[in-house]
This record gives C-alpha cells, structure tokens and sequence, in this order.
C-alpha cells in the first residue's frame, strides 16, 4: 500500500474529452468519471441536448496520482484554459492506495 | 384581407398537433409540471425524425436532376452566412451588447434546428403542399457555414480588440459538427435512401412513426423554451428583441432567393416555405456546443436563451404559418 | 350457473394479453429473471398512455353535456374519500396495526393507478363495451381528494396522540399531485384534444400503440409486484389481507353509486365499469410519494407493499373481470 | 453461373435494410460519428424483437407437432457443442494463442446472436421463404450447450495444466443464462404465445415495430463492431481468421445437418436456413459476461473482439445471404 | 488554495429538493450531487417509479464550505429534520481546493 | 460523531453482486455503489450491453467501517479474488461521520 494523492475536478461535461486529453498528457495512469449534478455560481449549460432532461450536466473526475506535483500540473492546466469560461472547481485529497495495477 | 385571411389561417395552424404540442409545453412548464421526457427518449426521437428525413431525402436524390439542387443549396450556403454577417453588424453592435455574444447568437440564428425543420414539413404535408423529399438535404449546407462563419468573426473582433482570438482551423470546426449526432443521422439516412433500398422498412416503421414522434419533441421543445427563459433574463433586452423579430427577417430573405430558385430551376413552392422555415430556424440543441467551444468567451445564456426560448417557438408558431400563407398567396397554391 | 359463467370468462380473460403480460411479469420475476424495462422507456410508456386518455377524453368533452359528467365526478370523489375514511376506521384500529400505516395505505386505495385504468380501458375495448372517453378523467377526482385527507386524517390523529402532527396546509399537496409527471400528461392531453385538432396524431401514433404499450406496463407492473413482496413480509398480515379484499369491496360500492349515475344520467355501462375499476384500484407509482412526503412517520414498505404487490394485482387480475362480469348481468349487455 | 447468380444475389441483398443498416453503422463509426444510441433504446429493442419472436413461436408451437421439433432440437445442442468442440482442437492449439482464449471464443462462436437470429428472420420474410415460427426457440438448444461446454473445457484443460480450473457447477450456468435478460424474454414470449392469446397485441404492435426496430439494432451492431476493432488488434491475428471464416463453416455444416432433418421429419427449407443462420451466429452481447464469469482468466479482448467486431457482420452480411442462395439451388426454392 | 470541508450527504432521492433548500440557505456556495445506489438498514424506497428499474434511489450530495461550522450546521438540520422517517449518512472529509469561482 | 474509514472500490461493473456479498460477509453495515467510467490500464468490458452505448461500464463503491481492519479484509478478499483477471482499484480514505442509522 501507498499514500497518494487524489485530485477531483467538478466541471461541465461538455469538456470530458478535453481534461482527460490534459490528464493523459500530464503522465496520469487512469482517472474514473461520473455524472454529476450541481448548482454554483454559473449555471448555464449547452451540452447538446435539452437542459430539462439531462439533469446530471456536471462530470466529477478522480485523478489517483502518487505524488501530487503531477494533480497540481493538471489542477492548473484544467483551471488556466477553461475556468475563465466554463464552471468548475478543483480540490485534492489524500488517500492510502491499497491495490491498483499501475500507479 | 390577407390579413384576415392569414389570422384565420394562423389560428387554424395553432390548432394543429405540431404548434398546439409546442404551446402545450410551454404551458405546463410555466404552471410548475414535473413531467419531463427522458433524455434516451429525446435522442431517439431525434434520430428517428432525421432518419426519415434522410431516408427519404436520400431515396429522391437518386431519382433528381442534380442541376435543380445546386442552387438552393448555394442559396442556403449564401443566406446562412448572410443571417451571420446581418447579425455581425446589427446585433453586435449595439450598445450594451457584448460583441462576441451578439456573433454567436448570429450563428446560431443562422444555422438550423432539426426539430424546426420537421416540423414544417409535417405542416406542409398536413396542407397537401408538395416539397421536393430531397429540400431537407439543405440542412447541413445552412447550418455548417453559419457556425464556421461565426466563429471566423469572433476570433477576428477578438484578435482585433486584444490579439487573443486564435486562429480558427475550419477543418476541425466542419468534422466536428458533421458527426455530431443530428447531422450524421442525416447523413446516413441519406447514403442509405441513395445506395440501397430502405422502402419497406421507411413506409412501416419511420414514415408513420414520424409525426407522433415529433409531436413530443414538440412537447420537449416547448418546456425547453420556458426553462430557458430564465437564461435571457439575465442578458441585454436586445436579446429578446432580435430573437423575435430575426427568424421571420431571416425567413422572407430566404423566401424571396428561393422563389428565384423557383423561377430558375423550378424549385417548388413547398421547397421555397421550406428554405425559408430553416432560415427563420435557430439552432437550439446541437448548435450551442459546437459555439461553446468555438467562441468559449461569449456567454452562452445569451445565445441559448435568445435561440432556445424565443428564437425557436416563434419560428415554429409564427413563422411557419407565416410562409405557407405567403406562399399560397404569392404560387396562388 | 352465473358463478360459473364468471369463471368462464375470468379464465378467459387471463388469456387476455393484459392480464397475460402481468401474471408473466410476476412468474418470471419469481423465477429470478434479470430482464427489466429500463426506466426511460417506462416513463415514456405512462407519458404515452395517459396523453392517449387524455387526448380522446379531451376530446370527447368538447361534444359531451357538462351536467351528465357532474354527477360521475361527485361519485368519484366521494368514493375516494369514503374509501380513505373505511379504511381510517377498519384497518388503522386493528390490532399490531400504527394507525398512521393504516391512513397512508388507505389513502393509497383511495388514490388511483394509472396502469390499472389503462388496463381497464383495453380489456373494455376487448369486449366491445363503450365507455365515455370522458371517463377516464376522473382520475383527478378521486385521486387528489383521497391522498389529502388521508395526510388530513394522519395529521389529526398524530395531534390528537402527542401533538406532533403539523397544520396541514391543503393547496400545496393539490398543487404537487397535479404537477406530477402522470397527471400533467392526462391533463395536458384533455387540453390539448378540447382546444385543438389533435385527431390524426392520436389516430397514428397515440391509439395504435396504446395496447402495444400497455402489455408492456402490465409487464413492469407485475415485476414489481413480485420485487416488492419482500415488503410486505415485514409488516403486519393484515395489510396483504385488507390489499387482497377491498380493492373488490371499493370496486362494487363504486358500481352501485355508479349505477345510480346510469339511472339519473344515463352514465354508460362502460363508464359505471370504469368507475369501479379506478376505485378498486390502488396508487401504486405516483401515490407513495406524495404520502412519503405527507405522513414521513408512516412506514412506507406497509402502504407501498400493501398497494403494488396485491392491491394493483388483484385490481386488475379479478377486479377487472368481476366488474364487467357484473356489468353484463346487470346491465345485460 | 451459379457463382454469378449468388454474387448477383448477394449484391441484392446488401442492399435491403437489414445489411444496408449494419454497413451504415460500420461505416459512420469508422468516420468517428458520435452518433449513439442510448443504452435504454438498446435494452428495449432486444426485448421487443425477441418478444415477438417468442409469442410468434409460441402460438406456432400450441398447434405444430413435437416429433416434428425433437430433430432440429437436437441438432441444435449437437451442432453447438460441436463448434466448441471444433474450436478447442483447432483455434486453441494454434501457436501464439492461449488455450482458454481460444476455448472461450469457440464458446461464442457456439452460441447464438439474438441480433443475427432477428435479421434472419426478416431477410427470409423479404425473399418470402416460408420457415416454422418455433425454429427461433431453438436459440437456447444451441446456445446455453455451448456455452456450458465451453466452461467445463476451459475449466478441464486449466485443471489439467496447473490444478487451477474448480469444479464447474453445471446448473448455477445454465440458470444464470436463462435468466438473462434476453433469453427470459424469448422464454416468456413462448410462454405467453403457448397459453394465452396475445395474436391482437402481436399484429398490432410487436410485429408491426420488428422490421424498424431491427434496422436500428443492425445500425447498433454495426457501430459496435467497429468500436470493438481495437480489441481485436490486440491479440493474434489468428482470432480474426477464425472469426472470419468459422461462421461460414458452422452454417454449412447445421444446413447439411437440417437437410437431413429436412428428409426424416419435414423441417421447412426457411427452418434449414434460420439453423444455418443461428449455428453460423456468434454470441456478442449475452454470451460475453457468462464466459467472463466462467473461465476469468480467458483474455475479453480475444473473444469480444472476434465475435462483434467480425463474427457478427460476418455471419449477417456474408452468411445470410450465403445460406438463402444455398437454399434456393437445394430445394429449388 | 485553502484547505476546507466537503460534506457528504447520503439520502433518498425523494429528499433532493428538500436537502439542497436546507444548504442554500445556510449559506453554502453551491453544491454536487450525483445519483447512487446502496444498502443500509432500512431499504425501502418510493421514488415515483418501479423499484425494479430505479438502480439508483439514493443520491450523493456534496457541499464543500470554507469553514466547518456551516457544514455541521447543515448536516444538523437535515438529520433532525429527515433521519427519523428517511435514510440517510452524512460525513465530513478534509480537502484542499486548488482553484474554484466561489467558496 | 465518530472517525471512521472509507473504503473505495473502483472495479467493473459485472462484479457488482460478487463485490457486495464480500462487503455484507465481512459485517459491513452498509455500502453506496455509483455508475462510473474511467480508463485504467486494462480497458476492455463485457457488460451484457454493446460498449458505444456503456459510457459507465464501471462501478464506484464506498464503505464506511468504524474500524479499518474490516475495510483492509474486504479490500484483500476483493484483490485477492478478482484483481487478477478484472479491472479494479482499491484505496483508503479518513472522514468523520457525523449522523447514520448503524455503524
Ligand atoms: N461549494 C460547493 N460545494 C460543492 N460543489 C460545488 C460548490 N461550488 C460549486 N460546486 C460544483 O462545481 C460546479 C461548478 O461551479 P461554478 O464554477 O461555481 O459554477 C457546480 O456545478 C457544482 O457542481
Ligand atoms: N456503512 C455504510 N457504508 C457506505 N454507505 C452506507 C453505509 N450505511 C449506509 N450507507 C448508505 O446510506 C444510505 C442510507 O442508509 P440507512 O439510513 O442506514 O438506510 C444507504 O442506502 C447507503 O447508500
Ligand atoms: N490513476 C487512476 N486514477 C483514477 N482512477 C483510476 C486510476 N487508475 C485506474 N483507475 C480506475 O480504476 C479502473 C480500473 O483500472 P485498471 O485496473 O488499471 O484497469 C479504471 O477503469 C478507472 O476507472
């Protein structure tokens, strides 16, 4: 077992495939995504289908990194190119990894 | 008297499935319903309506005489573009209007709403007006160059006013919107009426599946227009105003080119209303990605409340019944 | 020889597909079958059957006389309440009974189901008896009145038993019921065929695949009432009995009253039916929220268990026959 | 000549739908179209085709003659453990492939397809070749046989290799499969079709929807097959040439043996070819999780991606017609 | 970046609106909420559909507030308003956020 | 309120059922399960339904232990049984748990 850090990103979901490019990019070995939902200080979303269905319009995805200098490059690479203009919010949190095949 | 006869003809449109479902959602949605219909649903909906559309599209192009398609398909490249660059210098410029907000709402005024489109041709068939099948072809040819076009503007103001618009890659822009989900079911429906034989499964299954089927999108687009409605509260009056007024501007442009095309090349009266409902239409669901990620500094309750909550109930409820009247005065129909 | 004519015909409408599909959905759910509907499509499914009842009713009432449907709306209300009220009074004071259980499951069987309605309707179709389409509006009627006062009478007795109930406030519960997905569906469909011309849409799409659809909801009825079984082993015996028996005993009070209806007004045998099967049926989807929400000390696996694991079965399964059986007795039809 | 008259038949068929819609999905994959169509659209169309497969076959079996089923029902467990039997001596001992892959990729290839049985079934309905509707039933003979044989081989050849393989538990497997979503709904639509009468809900629902909903299954299939490309790339090419020419292979060897069924008991040509259809069919969505569960060490990549990336169009685009123009030269159709 | 407090609460989804009225109100600045499943001692959920095909009754909420007094306000008022008729679990995590528009 | 842990599992979706009779057999009072996606080092699902329409093909399962050494038992049983031949991720998180029905 190790100690890692694990970073969330709380952003639209309009923008999985570009934060996990950047994520990828960055050396991470693999993140987990969900659909989520959420209310902050912008609340506007053009996701592609009608905003009064799609209910779950924010992603929250968990980046396991073992030291955090590689969460923070990608804390601020997501947060330079896309906060001036997209919702989102970043945080990390340390945890114990005890079985995972690569980190 | 016209006038007469349009109002009598309009509230007789009001009355038909396709705008009464429409009214129907806004409705509900203003008195609080909880009723919504699944995304899964909305999708297939989506796909089905554009499949027939392509299918049959498809089906008649085989058998077309393609000199009579190029000119409304130049006519609907040169109004897209026309709708974006009206916008660029009207809209855009106003005061109080940021001018990056105002070009994306150009865009997606010129560009074309899939659940507009079908319903003016459940309207016109309703009428027994008659529209060459392959007419909803002109979909992508409105609405790519409308998108490109808005977002070559942006970065254009954007570098002028402080060098930070990028430049803008076409290609990437066109790829994108071409597999996007409504286009690339039209697309394909129309490979498919081209190159093989869907006839039977058309006639039992897509055809007669088409007009229930877009009586709930009609639904889903009218709690759509309310719930957005919030979105333009927040942004300049101006909004509001080019919202309801533009789609039916844009609209009799698009009539008076395509009712050249109908001199020219004998394209029909139902084709010329169609060519004008995808002009007067806004973009509302596929649109608004394609500019968030092209103009990301513009603020996207503008051009999603402008399109979504005014621009598109108002070319359905107006604007439709608006140029079958005029065409059935103007072809004497 | 009548006794065995009803089986006769109960037998054989076990091989209608509507009761077919329900007993199927609980045989292989009992068999551990994984198969489920998913839940977009069962949304969409009761959004298509209640708009189907909504939009014939709706339609049927602009050509109905407003005084024949009084009389059946007040028996419709009455019997809700006066359901709630028996049950206040039999069930809630048995013994090893909450008396707040009790309330919320009668307030349940006071309340209507829209699957049972729906079911009700076809299997009257089936057997060539005419009803009102107007008929199927009472829904409302007897829904709301009998989930108000059972969150009435619960807040009474928690007051009068240790102060605790709160002031309940009436509008807000109506206001939450009529906003709910079902009812906004029925409702908008009687608007929508009283103010407009929706024929051809219900004719084409609505109305072809009411019974389609149906067969499927009987499916996903009976597979929840195998699923929610496990509830009601954990509550007190007497509830599977009250939930086995009283959908009958409501169903025929309602066939007398309705009678009375035929008699004064001349409500149609197929309506009198109809009116004892909503009364025998039992809100199993939309009702347990709003008494979730209304009586939270009330445990839900009675009420809920109670309601769609034996009272929506036996509601369909024999009250359906029982009732039409009476109606050609009584009736001669 | 006969080449020809087959090639020429073969173009034909490329073009009905049914093909048509699975190349289409290919094809729009391969051009990186987001187009999807939701999980729940999916989940519900499999349930109605094999829905109205099963009723289908069960009212044809409440009136066909079962010595007349006994032969083809064998031949189908027989021809199903036969494949596997073939694919542990001949892929699994190939150099560079590990014997549980290749085992468990003959265990799919044993299996049967539910979207290829349906596509059968309708290009059949499309040349008008007359076939038993209970052939379809026998999907489980064939299916849950080569499934379970598959385990028990894998679990043998482990134990025999490194003591690793347990016991294999032969009923926990074939209840699991039976459970499936898949099979229980082909299980209680021949149940239902068997005791009940549902012909009103089959003519005007099940059946009307199968064509159209198999259109979209094959576009599913079709974008599926090519996602899943990149699994196949990963793992010997072996598996590719085995997908590719097994299916063949497999048909012929059921048509011969349904020939012979043909002879002692009558078995339709149109059931010779629906035996050829499934035994040529791999297993692409069900069969995967069983195999998954059974033998955990099988590599996913080698087996998934044989079976829906190339078994699976394979056994549409080219077996289908293969075995109908086999058909027509045998018994001069 | 600060260090600060996500709240988790765990409930029936009937409780969504009720839950997120009690956190705006105490002043949180927004809040995530994503759909889940679970077991926990009491079982039984009435959501407004079947049971059968409402894999995720619960849902998940998170509230992530600068100071931790707010979040265990919060968690107060939902437990003593809810957790005697509904399910529910709430708990408090430490984090740090490295980039959010309000907190 | 108590410290407790909580154990996150981040594995396929196909082993829902075996992962909880591990978690239930180990006297867990509970566990919350999310629809995830995520790409890890092995990527290939078979989940009984066609992959393009799967976005969330794996699962996310929490639970909360008052004692850690049940969460480290559960968590080598899952590895021990699984890892081998499935997806999957396992680590360790410290919270405070401030209302629940049973711990
Ligand atoms: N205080 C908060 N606690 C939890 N989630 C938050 C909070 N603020 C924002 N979020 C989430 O982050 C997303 C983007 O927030 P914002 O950038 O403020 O619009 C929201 O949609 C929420 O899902
Ligand atoms: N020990 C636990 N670990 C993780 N989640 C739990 C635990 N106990 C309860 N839950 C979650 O909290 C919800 C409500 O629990 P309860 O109030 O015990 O019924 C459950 O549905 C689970 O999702
Ligand atoms: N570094 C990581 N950070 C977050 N999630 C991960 C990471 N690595 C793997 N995962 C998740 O764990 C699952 C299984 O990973 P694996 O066993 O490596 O295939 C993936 O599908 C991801 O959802």
């Amino acid at each position: 077992t190790q100690t890692a850090t694990k970073l969330v990103i709380v952003t639209e979901k309009v923008l999985l495939s570009k934060v996990t490019k950047i994520i990828q990019a960055a050396g991470a070995t693999g993140y987990t995504v969900m659909a989520a939902g959420g209310v902050g200080s912008r609340n506007t979303r053009s996701s592609g289908q009608p905003a009064v269905s799609d209910t779950f319009s924010n992603i929250k995805i968990e980046v396991i990194t073992a030291n955090d200098g590689v969460s923070r490059a990608i804390a601020k690479q997501v947060a330079d190119k896309y906060f001036d203009n997209f919702s989102g919010l970043i945080y990390l949190d340390d945890i114990e990894v005890l079985y995972a095949h690569s980190l | 008297d016209v006038l007469l006869d349009f109002g009598a003809r309009f509230l007789h449109q009001l009355q038909s499935p396709t705008l009464a479902f429409l009214l129907g959602g806004i409705l509900i949605a203003a008195l609080g319903s909880r009723l919504t219909i699944p995304d899964s649903i909305y999708k297939f909906i989506v796909f089905m309506l554009l499949m027939k559309v392509g299918l049959k599209g498809g089906m008649a192009i085989s058998e077309a005489d393609l000199a009579a398609m190029l000119l409304p398909a130049l006519i609907a490249v040169f109004v897209g573009c026309l709708i974006v660059v009206i916008g660029r210098y009207t809209l855009a410029m106003l005061p109080g209007i940021r001018t990056e907000d105002g070009i994306a709402t150009a865009g997606l005024f010129g560009a074309v709403s899939g659940s507009t489109l079908a319903a003016g041709m459940v309207v016109l068939e309703n009428d027994g007006i008659a529209y060459e099948p392959w007419a909803a072809a002109l979909y992508p040819f409105m609405d790519i160059p409308a998108l490109v076009l808005a977002i070559v503007l942006a970065s254009v103001y954007l570098k002028k006013k402080d060098g930070s618009g990028e430049k803008v890659q076409i290609w990437p822009i066109v790829k994108e919107s071409l597999q996007g989900s409504a286009l690339s079911a039209l697309l394909l429906g129309i490979a498919l009426g081209l190159f093989t034989n869907p006839g039977k499964v058309v006639d039992t299954f897509y055809e007669p599946l088409f007009r229930g089927l877009l009586s709930v999108l009609m639904l889903i687009m009218g709690i759509e227009a309310y719930a957005r409605l919030n979105e333009l509260r927040r942004v300049a009056h101006w909004f509001a105003v080019y919202a309801a007024l533009m789609p039916l501007v844009h609209g009799l442009i698009a009539f008076g080119l395509g009712y050249i095309a109908h001199v020219l090349v004998g394209f029909s009266p139902g084709g010329v209303v169609l060519l004008a409902i995808i002009a007067g239409s806004s973009s509302d669901i596929s649109g608004p990605p394609t500019l968030r990620a092209g103009i990301p500094t513009a603020n996207p309750s503008s051009y999603i409340g402008a399109s979504t909550s005014i621009g598109t109930p108002v070319a359905i409820a107006i604007g439709i019944p608006l140029y079958i009247g005029l065409a059935q005065v103007v072809f004497g129909s």
